[in-house]
């Protein structure tokens, strides 16, 4: 079989939000992503671990929404939910709202291969990522200026009675 | 949103996805992408990783139902992704995409929006960036 890769960074994408700055990163951090999964693939590494080396580095990466630059929550928390799956045996781990795992796709790998489990959520999920090894940061480090002003302006929309009015900041995309 | 589907050399399917959410989220709210199935997906056949409004990839099982398409239907990917992404879901008012890939490495990569951040590797090994739909 000849390997293959794809990989997505959000589709809530608002072509006139989009400046040629922000357009260039993204094409290039999404290059990055998937030579980076691509390159496991070639050598012969299974897909579990082309699926974890692209989203690792878009989780790194501030402009997506997952990792470093994730959204806000309401309450001004960054909380990131993750899972994976692996087609050949069925196994799957997912983890979710948890607020100090820096790469949540090696949490979920991790509970897909180290516990009877296939999903764990917050305090739990973080305790187990420390007894697993998987690193953690301090939550200040998801957090992006452009995201901050985005929930404060949803909250002002909605304070006004007028959410959703901006596409960026709507409420249903990831 | 960001996620991965990949085809290795054994043949081997997997697909992850990794997310911050909804700006302005409340109540511990938790959309598709953590839940097997609903948005991220992998089997034997086919490998779904979804982005777009949770709610809707949830009800309709929106990953699981592309590779049952797949699997069970026989349908080729591309229609089976087309079918959950752009017309099951947006009937019920969901908007978003996902990147789906089969066994014998076609991919599909529906969207309903203005654009979806992708990028792919296929089998000739080319790498491609895409954002809009007519790209």
């Amino acid at each position: 079989t000849r390997p293959v890769l794809v990989i997505h960074g959000g589709a809530g994408v608002v072509r006139s939000d989009m400046t040629a700055t922000i357009e260039a990163d993204v094409r290039a951090a999404l290059l990055k992503a998937v030579n980076a999964g691509y390159a496991e693939l070639k050598s012969g590494k299974p897909a579990l671990d082309a699926v974890t080396a692209a989203i690792t580095v878009l989780e790194d990466d501030p402009n997506f929404n997952a990792g470093k630059g994730a959204v806000f929550t309401h309450d001004g928390h960054n909380e990131l939910d993750s899972a994976i799956m692996d087609g050949s045996t069925l196994k799957a781990g997912a983890i979710a709202g948890v607020r100090t795992v820096r790469n949540p796709i090696l949490l979920a790998r991790s509970v897909m291969e180290k516990s009877p489990h296939v999903m764990m959520a917050g305090r739990g999920a973080e305790d187990f990522a420390k007894a697993n090894g998987i690193t953690l940061v301090e939550p200040a480090y998801f957090r992006t200026e452009r995201r901050w002003q985005q929930l404060q302006k949803a909250l002002a929309e909605e304070k006004a009675g007028v959410a959703h009015a901006d596409p960026e900041t709507a409420k249903h995309f990831g | 949103t960001v996620g991965a589907v990949a085809l290795d050399r054994s043949g081997h399917l997997a697909a992850g996805t990794s997310t911050g959410g909804m700006t302005n989220k409340r109540f511990g709210r938790i959309g598709d992408s953590p839940v097997i199935g609903a948005g991220t997906y992998a089997d034997a056949n086919c490998a779904v990783s979804g982005t777009g409004w949770g709610e809707y990839y949830l009800r309709t099982v929106a990953a699981h139902s592309i590779c049952m398409r797949v699997g069970l239907l026989k349908q080729p990917l591309a229609e089976a992704a087309a079918q959950v992404i752009n017309k099951d879901i947006p009937k019920l008012g969901g908007d978003g995409g996902a990147i789906a890939l089969a066994a014998d490495g076609s991919m599909a990569m529906p969207f309903n929006t203005d654009g979806m951040f992708r990028a792919w590797v296929g089998a000739d090994g080319v790498a491609h960036v895409a954002i809009y739909a007519d790209e």
